[in-house]
Protein backbone atom coordinates (compact mmCIF):
# COMPACT_ATOMS: atom_id res chain seq x y z
CA UNK A 1 0.00 0.00 0.00
CA UNK A 2 1.63 3.14 -0.93
CA UNK A 3 2.02 5.76 1.67
CA UNK A 4 -0.47 8.58 2.78
CA UNK A 5 1.91 12.03 1.00
CA UNK A 6 3.50 13.84 2.96
CA UNK A 7 1.84 17.57 4.06
CA UNK A 8 4.78 19.44 2.19
CA UNK A 9 5.52 22.88 4.29
CA UNK A 10 3.94 25.86 3.00
CA UNK A 11 6.43 28.37 0.87
CA UNK A 12 7.48 31.53 2.60
CA UNK A 13 6.16 34.19 0.70
CA UNK A 14 8.31 36.48 2.46
CA UNK A 15 11.73 35.34 1.48
CA UNK A 16 14.13 37.49 -1.10
CA UNK A 17 14.72 36.56 -4.50
CA UNK A 18 17.64 34.33 -4.68
CA UNK A 19 20.62 35.95 -6.49
CA UNK A 20 20.40 34.48 -9.63
CA UNK A 21 17.26 35.35 -10.13
CA UNK A 22 17.46 37.04 -13.96
CA UNK A 23 17.36 40.80 -13.32
CA UNK A 24 15.03 43.27 -15.26
CA UNK A 25 11.14 41.95 -14.70
CA UNK A 26 10.48 42.54 -11.67
CA UNK A 27 10.37 45.24 -9.44
CA UNK A 28 13.03 45.81 -6.85
CA UNK A 29 15.23 42.96 -7.44
CA UNK A 30 17.74 42.41 -4.71
CA UNK A 31 20.87 40.48 -3.88
CA UNK A 32 21.18 38.34 -0.56
CA UNK A 33 23.01 41.24 0.94
CA UNK A 34 20.18 43.55 0.02
CA UNK A 35 21.76 45.50 -2.28
CA UNK A 36 19.98 46.20 -5.66
CA UNK A 37 21.33 44.23 -8.63
CA UNK A 38 22.61 45.69 -12.04
CA UNK A 39 18.95 45.96 -14.07
CA UNK A 40 16.42 48.03 -16.47
CA UNK A 41 14.31 51.16 -14.95
CA UNK A 42 11.44 52.64 -16.02
CA UNK A 43 11.90 56.23 -17.30
CA UNK A 44 9.45 58.29 -19.18
CA UNK A 45 10.30 61.70 -20.42
CA UNK A 46 7.04 63.98 -20.78
CA UNK A 47 7.06 66.43 -23.68
CA UNK A 48 4.06 67.66 -22.15
CA UNK A 49 5.73 68.32 -19.15
CA UNK A 50 8.95 69.80 -21.21
CA UNK A 51 5.94 72.31 -22.51
CA UNK A 52 7.19 71.05 -26.30
CA UNK A 53 3.98 70.05 -27.85
CA UNK A 54 3.34 72.87 -29.49
CA UNK A 55 6.19 71.71 -32.38
CA UNK A 56 6.49 67.99 -30.93
CA UNK A 57 3.67 66.72 -32.72
CA UNK A 58 4.17 63.16 -31.58
CA UNK A 59 4.65 61.23 -29.48
CA UNK A 60 3.50 62.90 -26.47
CA UNK A 61 6.50 61.62 -24.15
CA UNK A 62 9.72 59.43 -24.67
CA UNK A 63 9.01 56.13 -23.04
CA UNK A 64 12.44 54.59 -22.40
CA UNK A 65 15.00 53.11 -20.08
CA UNK A 66 17.92 53.75 -17.66
CA UNK A 67 20.11 51.10 -16.48
CA UNK A 68 21.27 50.86 -12.59
CA UNK A 69 22.12 48.67 -9.81
CA UNK A 70 25.71 47.10 -8.71
CA UNK A 71 28.09 45.01 -10.67
CA UNK A 72 29.42 43.07 -7.27
CA UNK A 73 31.50 39.58 -7.72
CA UNK A 74 29.95 37.58 -8.25
CA UNK A 75 27.80 38.49 -11.13
CA UNK A 76 25.51 35.73 -10.89
CA UNK A 77 22.89 38.17 -10.17
CA UNK A 78 23.33 39.67 -13.19
CA UNK A 79 23.39 37.04 -16.25
CA UNK A 80 23.67 39.62 -19.05
CA UNK A 81 27.56 40.44 -17.86
CA UNK A 82 30.37 40.02 -19.99
CA UNK A 83 33.58 37.96 -19.49
CA UNK A 84 35.84 41.04 -18.99
CA UNK A 85 33.24 42.67 -16.19
CA UNK A 86 33.80 39.42 -14.38
CA UNK A 87 37.15 39.33 -14.27
CA UNK A 88 37.18 43.34 -13.46
CA UNK A 89 35.16 42.43 -10.53
CA UNK A 90 37.48 39.85 -9.28
CA UNK A 91 40.29 42.06 -9.61
CA UNK A 92 38.24 45.49 -7.94
CA UNK A 93 37.93 42.92 -5.15
CA UNK A 94 41.99 42.55 -4.21
CA UNK A 95 42.18 46.25 -5.69
CA UNK A 96 39.42 48.25 -4.99
CA UNK A 97 41.00 51.45 -4.56
CA UNK A 98 42.50 50.92 -8.44
CA UNK A 99 40.26 49.51 -9.99
CA UNK A 100 36.51 50.35 -9.62
CA UNK A 101 33.55 47.48 -9.89
CA UNK A 102 32.31 46.96 -13.49
CA UNK A 103 29.67 49.24 -14.86
CA UNK A 104 26.18 48.59 -15.23
CA UNK A 105 25.01 50.00 -18.72
CA UNK A 106 23.15 49.08 -21.54
CA UNK A 107 23.39 45.99 -23.89
CA UNK A 108 20.83 46.40 -26.45
CA UNK A 109 19.39 49.79 -27.63
CA UNK A 110 16.08 50.21 -30.19
CA UNK A 111 15.41 52.88 -32.00
CA UNK A 112 12.23 55.44 -31.82
CA UNK A 113 11.08 58.22 -33.84
CA UNK A 114 9.84 61.56 -33.42
CA UNK A 115 7.65 63.56 -35.35
CA UNK A 116 7.76 67.32 -34.89
CA UNK A 117 7.45 70.63 -37.22
CA UNK A 118 10.74 73.20 -37.97
CA UNK A 119 10.13 76.86 -37.80
CA UNK A 120 9.19 76.57 -41.57
CA UNK A 121 5.78 74.46 -40.88
CA UNK A 122 7.66 71.56 -42.48
CA UNK A 123 6.87 68.03 -40.27
CA UNK A 124 9.87 66.23 -40.03
CA UNK A 125 9.96 62.34 -39.12
CA UNK A 126 13.09 61.65 -37.36
CA UNK A 127 14.53 58.48 -36.27
CA UNK A 128 16.70 57.57 -33.38
CA UNK A 129 18.15 54.26 -34.17
CA UNK A 130 20.00 53.52 -30.91
CA UNK A 131 17.88 55.42 -28.07
CA UNK A 132 15.77 53.06 -26.43
CA UNK A 133 17.52 50.65 -23.62
CA UNK A 134 16.11 47.32 -23.87
CA UNK A 135 18.30 45.48 -21.63
CA UNK A 136 21.10 45.69 -19.23
CA UNK A 137 24.36 44.09 -18.52
CA UNK A 138 27.55 44.34 -16.63
CA UNK A 139 30.56 46.06 -18.77
CA UNK B 1 21.38 82.59 -5.19
CA UNK B 2 21.75 79.64 -2.70
CA UNK B 3 22.87 77.03 -5.49
CA UNK B 4 20.73 73.85 -6.14
CA UNK B 5 18.05 72.51 -3.87
CA UNK B 6 18.29 68.94 -3.11
CA UNK B 7 15.18 66.60 -1.34
CA UNK B 8 15.27 62.88 -0.93
CA UNK B 9 12.69 61.09 -3.55
CA UNK B 10 10.63 58.05 -2.09
CA UNK B 11 12.76 55.55 -3.08
CA UNK B 12 16.08 57.20 -1.68
CA UNK B 13 17.39 58.83 -4.41
CA UNK B 14 18.98 62.07 -4.08
CA UNK B 15 17.02 64.52 -6.58
CA UNK B 16 18.47 67.70 -7.20
CA UNK B 17 16.31 70.83 -8.33
CA UNK B 18 17.42 72.21 -11.97
CA UNK B 19 18.30 76.31 -11.68
CA UNK B 20 16.95 78.20 -14.91
CA UNK B 21 20.62 77.88 -16.40
CA UNK B 22 20.90 74.48 -15.49
CA UNK B 23 16.97 73.22 -17.22
CA UNK B 24 18.05 75.57 -20.44
CA UNK B 25 21.39 73.34 -20.40
CA UNK B 26 19.44 70.36 -20.53
CA UNK B 27 16.57 71.26 -23.10
CA UNK B 28 19.94 72.02 -25.05
CA UNK B 29 21.47 68.92 -24.88
CA UNK B 30 17.68 66.88 -25.86
CA UNK B 31 17.92 69.21 -28.82
CA UNK B 32 21.12 68.21 -29.87
CA UNK B 33 20.04 64.86 -29.56
CA UNK B 34 17.26 64.98 -32.25
CA UNK B 35 20.13 67.24 -34.26
CA UNK B 36 18.64 70.70 -33.86
CA UNK B 37 20.55 73.55 -32.91
CA UNK B 38 17.73 75.47 -31.23
CA UNK B 39 14.31 75.01 -30.02
CA UNK B 40 11.86 75.19 -33.33
CA UNK B 41 9.07 78.12 -33.06
CA UNK B 42 6.57 76.74 -35.69
CA UNK B 43 5.03 80.26 -37.37
CA UNK B 44 1.20 79.56 -36.64
CA UNK B 45 0.57 78.36 -33.03
CA UNK B 46 -0.57 74.78 -32.73
CA UNK B 47 -4.56 75.33 -32.28
CA UNK B 48 -4.21 77.39 -35.32
CA UNK B 49 -3.05 74.74 -37.55
CA UNK B 50 -6.22 72.65 -37.00
CA UNK B 51 -8.13 71.30 -39.19
CA UNK B 52 -5.09 69.77 -40.44
CA UNK B 53 -3.19 70.35 -43.59
CA UNK B 54 -2.10 67.32 -46.32
CA UNK B 55 1.39 67.11 -45.27
CA UNK B 56 1.01 66.93 -41.18
CA UNK B 57 -1.65 64.24 -42.20
CA UNK B 58 0.55 62.39 -44.15
CA UNK B 59 3.35 62.46 -41.67
CA UNK B 60 1.30 61.55 -38.72
CA UNK B 61 0.12 58.25 -40.75
CA UNK B 62 3.51 57.80 -41.92
CA UNK B 63 5.18 57.98 -37.73
CA UNK B 64 2.00 55.65 -37.23
CA UNK B 65 3.68 53.17 -39.70
CA UNK B 66 7.30 53.56 -38.11
CA UNK B 67 5.94 53.40 -34.74
CA UNK B 68 4.28 49.87 -35.47
CA UNK B 69 7.76 48.69 -37.44
CA UNK B 70 9.63 49.32 -34.26
CA UNK B 71 7.49 47.66 -32.02
CA UNK B 72 7.34 44.73 -34.24
CA UNK B 73 10.58 44.77 -33.69
CA UNK B 74 10.73 44.74 -30.23
CA UNK B 75 8.48 41.47 -30.61
CA UNK B 76 10.57 39.71 -32.36
CA UNK B 77 10.85 36.78 -29.77
CA UNK B 78 7.43 36.44 -29.86
CA UNK B 79 5.62 34.41 -32.07
CA UNK B 80 3.26 36.60 -34.80
CA UNK B 81 -0.03 35.73 -33.86
CA UNK B 82 -1.99 38.62 -35.88
CA UNK B 83 -0.77 38.62 -38.89
CA UNK B 84 1.45 41.12 -40.48
CA UNK B 85 0.01 45.06 -40.40
CA UNK B 86 -1.20 46.37 -43.45
CA UNK B 87 0.16 50.13 -42.36
CA UNK B 88 3.66 49.15 -41.37
CA UNK B 89 6.51 50.24 -44.42
CA UNK B 90 7.32 47.45 -46.35
CA UNK B 91 11.22 45.80 -45.67
CA UNK B 92 13.57 48.09 -47.74
CA UNK B 93 10.78 50.44 -48.68
CA UNK B 94 12.17 54.09 -48.68
CA UNK B 95 10.32 55.01 -45.06
CA UNK B 96 12.35 52.30 -43.53
CA UNK B 97 15.60 52.66 -44.74
CA UNK B 98 15.19 56.56 -43.84
CA UNK B 99 16.16 58.37 -40.84
CA UNK B 100 14.80 61.39 -41.03
CA UNK B 101 11.83 62.27 -43.43
CA UNK B 102 10.75 65.87 -44.55
CA UNK B 103 7.55 67.07 -45.98
CA UNK B 104 7.83 70.35 -47.51
CA UNK B 105 5.14 73.13 -47.37
CA UNK B 106 4.60 74.26 -51.26
CA UNK B 107 6.03 77.76 -50.91
CA UNK B 108 5.24 79.56 -54.35
CA UNK B 109 2.67 78.53 -57.11
CA UNK B 110 2.22 79.77 -60.47
CA UNK B 111 -0.18 79.05 -63.38
CA UNK B 112 -0.68 79.69 -66.84
CA UNK B 113 -4.52 78.58 -67.19
CA UNK B 114 -6.95 78.83 -69.54
CA UNK B 115 -6.78 82.76 -69.54
CA UNK B 116 -2.98 82.21 -70.94
CA UNK B 117 -2.00 80.97 -74.16
CA UNK B 118 -1.03 77.39 -74.28
CA UNK B 119 0.55 75.00 -72.98
CA UNK B 120 -0.64 75.44 -69.60
CA UNK B 121 1.33 74.18 -66.51
CA UNK B 122 1.41 74.44 -62.53
CA UNK B 123 5.00 75.89 -61.03
CA UNK B 124 5.51 74.59 -57.42
CA UNK B 125 8.42 75.66 -55.48
CA UNK B 126 10.03 74.43 -52.17
CA UNK B 127 12.41 75.40 -49.53
CA UNK B 128 15.16 72.86 -49.04
CA UNK B 129 17.14 75.01 -46.62
CA UNK B 130 16.74 73.03 -43.42
CA UNK B 131 17.69 69.77 -44.44
CA UNK B 132 19.31 67.91 -41.99
CA UNK B 133 23.50 68.23 -41.84
CA UNK B 134 25.64 65.19 -42.48
CA UNK B 135 22.56 63.56 -44.29
CA UNK B 136 22.12 62.04 -47.80
CA UNK B 137 18.67 62.21 -50.44
CA UNK B 138 17.85 58.57 -50.64
CA UNK B 139 13.87 59.56 -52.16
CA UNK B 140 11.37 62.61 -52.65
CA UNK B 141 7.65 62.33 -53.78
CA UNK B 142 6.15 64.83 -55.17
CA UNK B 143 2.07 64.79 -54.42
CA UNK B 144 -0.49 66.33 -55.38
CA UNK B 145 -4.34 66.09 -55.28
CA UNK B 146 -6.27 64.48 -58.43
CA UNK B 147 -10.17 65.44 -57.95
CA UNK B 148 -12.76 65.07 -60.11
CA UNK B 149 -12.47 68.16 -62.81
CA UNK B 150 -14.33 69.48 -65.27
CA UNK B 151 -14.22 66.59 -67.92
CA UNK B 152 -16.97 65.13 -70.15
CA UNK B 153 -15.15 61.99 -70.85
CA UNK B 154 -13.87 60.81 -67.42
CA UNK B 155 -12.82 57.37 -69.29
CA UNK B 156 -9.90 59.49 -71.38
CA UNK B 157 -6.47 59.09 -70.32
CA UNK B 158 -4.48 61.85 -69.70
CA UNK B 159 -0.94 61.89 -69.34
CA UNK B 160 0.49 63.85 -66.31
CA UNK B 161 4.27 65.17 -66.71
CA UNK B 162 6.52 66.74 -63.64
CA UNK B 163 9.58 68.36 -65.00
CA UNK B 164 12.65 70.04 -63.11
CA UNK B 165 12.98 73.78 -64.26
CA UNK B 166 16.79 73.54 -64.83
CA UNK B 167 16.70 77.33 -65.81
CA UNK B 168 15.01 80.23 -66.80
CA UNK B 169 15.19 82.74 -69.47
CA UNK B 170 13.64 86.29 -69.95
CA UNK B 171 13.62 86.07 -73.97
CA UNK B 172 12.24 82.24 -74.11
CA UNK B 173 10.78 79.36 -72.46
CA UNK B 174 12.79 77.86 -69.51
CA UNK B 175 15.08 74.92 -69.21
CA UNK B 176 13.68 71.49 -68.22
CA UNK B 177 13.98 68.43 -67.35
CA UNK B 178 11.71 66.07 -67.25
CA UNK B 179 11.46 63.86 -64.06
CA UNK B 180 8.25 61.52 -64.15
CA UNK B 181 4.83 60.90 -66.12
CA UNK B 182 2.02 59.29 -65.11
CA UNK B 183 -0.69 57.88 -67.76
CA UNK B 184 -4.23 57.87 -65.57
CA UNK B 185 -7.68 57.94 -66.50
CA UNK B 186 -9.79 61.92 -66.35
CA UNK B 187 -12.16 60.75 -63.71
CA UNK B 188 -9.63 59.15 -61.55
CA UNK B 189 -9.83 60.80 -57.99
CA UNK B 190 -7.29 60.61 -55.49
CA UNK B 191 -3.03 61.32 -54.67
CA UNK B 192 -0.84 61.11 -57.70
CA UNK B 193 2.77 60.70 -56.38
CA UNK B 194 5.59 61.59 -58.48
CA UNK B 195 9.59 60.70 -57.99
CA UNK B 196 11.22 63.86 -58.09
CA UNK B 197 14.68 62.39 -56.22
CA UNK B 198 17.05 63.75 -59.16
CA UNK B 199 15.49 67.17 -58.42
CA UNK B 200 15.90 67.07 -54.61
CA UNK B 201 19.45 65.80 -55.22
CA UNK B 202 20.36 69.24 -57.96
CA UNK B 203 18.55 71.31 -55.13
CA UNK B 204 21.18 70.45 -51.99
CA UNK B 205 24.26 70.48 -54.17
CA UNK B 206 23.44 74.05 -54.95
CA UNK B 207 20.13 76.53 -53.59
CA UNK B 208 20.59 78.57 -56.82
CA UNK B 209 19.37 75.42 -58.66
CA UNK B 210 16.15 75.29 -56.78
CA UNK B 211 13.75 76.74 -59.47
CA UNK B 212 10.93 74.43 -58.49
CA UNK B 213 9.18 72.01 -60.48
CA UNK B 214 6.19 72.37 -63.42
CA UNK B 215 3.40 70.43 -63.39
CA UNK B 216 1.52 69.70 -67.56
CA UNK B 217 -1.24 67.67 -68.56
CA UNK B 218 -1.75 66.61 -72.24
CA UNK B 219 -4.39 63.97 -73.49
CA UNK B 220 -3.47 61.23 -75.34
CA UNK B 221 -3.88 63.26 -78.48
CA UNK B 222 -1.19 65.95 -77.18
CA UNK B 223 -3.76 68.64 -76.57
CA UNK B 224 -2.78 70.68 -73.15
CA UNK B 225 -5.00 70.96 -70.44
CA UNK B 226 -5.39 73.21 -67.54
CA UNK B 227 -4.32 71.28 -64.87
CA UNK B 228 -6.89 72.91 -62.55
CA UNK B 229 -9.34 71.89 -65.15
CA UNK B 230 -8.42 68.79 -65.16
CA UNK B 231 -8.78 68.46 -60.89
CA UNK B 232 -5.26 68.69 -59.83
CA UNK B 233 -5.95 70.96 -56.64
CA UNK B 234 -3.19 73.69 -55.58
CA UNK B 235 -2.60 75.91 -53.00
CA UNK B 236 -6.70 77.10 -53.17
CA UNK B 237 -7.94 73.72 -52.61
CA UNK B 238 -8.97 72.07 -48.87
CA UNK B 239 -6.23 72.37 -46.79
CA UNK B 240 -6.02 68.12 -46.15
CA UNK B 241 -5.29 68.05 -50.07
CA UNK B 242 -2.76 70.74 -51.16
CA UNK B 243 -0.13 69.85 -52.99
CA UNK B 244 3.20 68.99 -50.76
CA UNK B 245 6.77 67.53 -51.22
CA UNK B 246 8.49 64.03 -49.12
CA UNK B 247 12.14 63.78 -49.17
CA UNK B 248 13.76 60.84 -47.48
CA UNK B 249 17.11 60.89 -46.12
CA UNK B 250 19.78 58.77 -44.38
CA UNK B 251 22.29 59.64 -42.30
CA UNK B 252 25.68 58.79 -42.66
CA UNK B 253 27.24 55.16 -42.38
CA UNK B 254 30.20 57.11 -40.47
CA UNK B 255 30.07 56.75 -36.27
CA UNK B 256 31.64 59.87 -35.96
CA UNK B 257 29.54 61.82 -33.15
CA UNK B 258 29.10 65.69 -33.55
CA UNK B 259 31.19 66.68 -30.33
CA UNK B 260 29.18 68.78 -28.25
Amino acid sequence: AAKPPRRRQPKKTNDLPHPNKLPGIFDDVHAADGRQVCRRHELYVSFQDLGWLDWVIAPQGYSAYYCEGECAFPLDSCMNATNHAILQSLVHLMKPEAVPKACCAPTKLSATSVLYYDSNNNVILKKHRNMVVKSCGCH
Amino acid sequence: GTGPRRRFHAAGFLQRRLSGGERREVQREILAVLGLPGRPRPRTPAASRAPAAAAPLFMLELYRAVAGEEEEEEEVSRPVLTGFSTQSPQPGSAVSRADTVVSLVNMVEQDRDIFSPRPYWKEFRFDLTQVPAGESVTAAEFRIYKARGVTRHPNNTLHVSIYEIAAEHSNRESDLFLLDVQDLRAGTEGWLVFDVTAASNHWLVDRKYNLGLRLYVETDDGHSIDPGSAGLLGRRGPRSKQPFMVTFFRASPSPARVSR
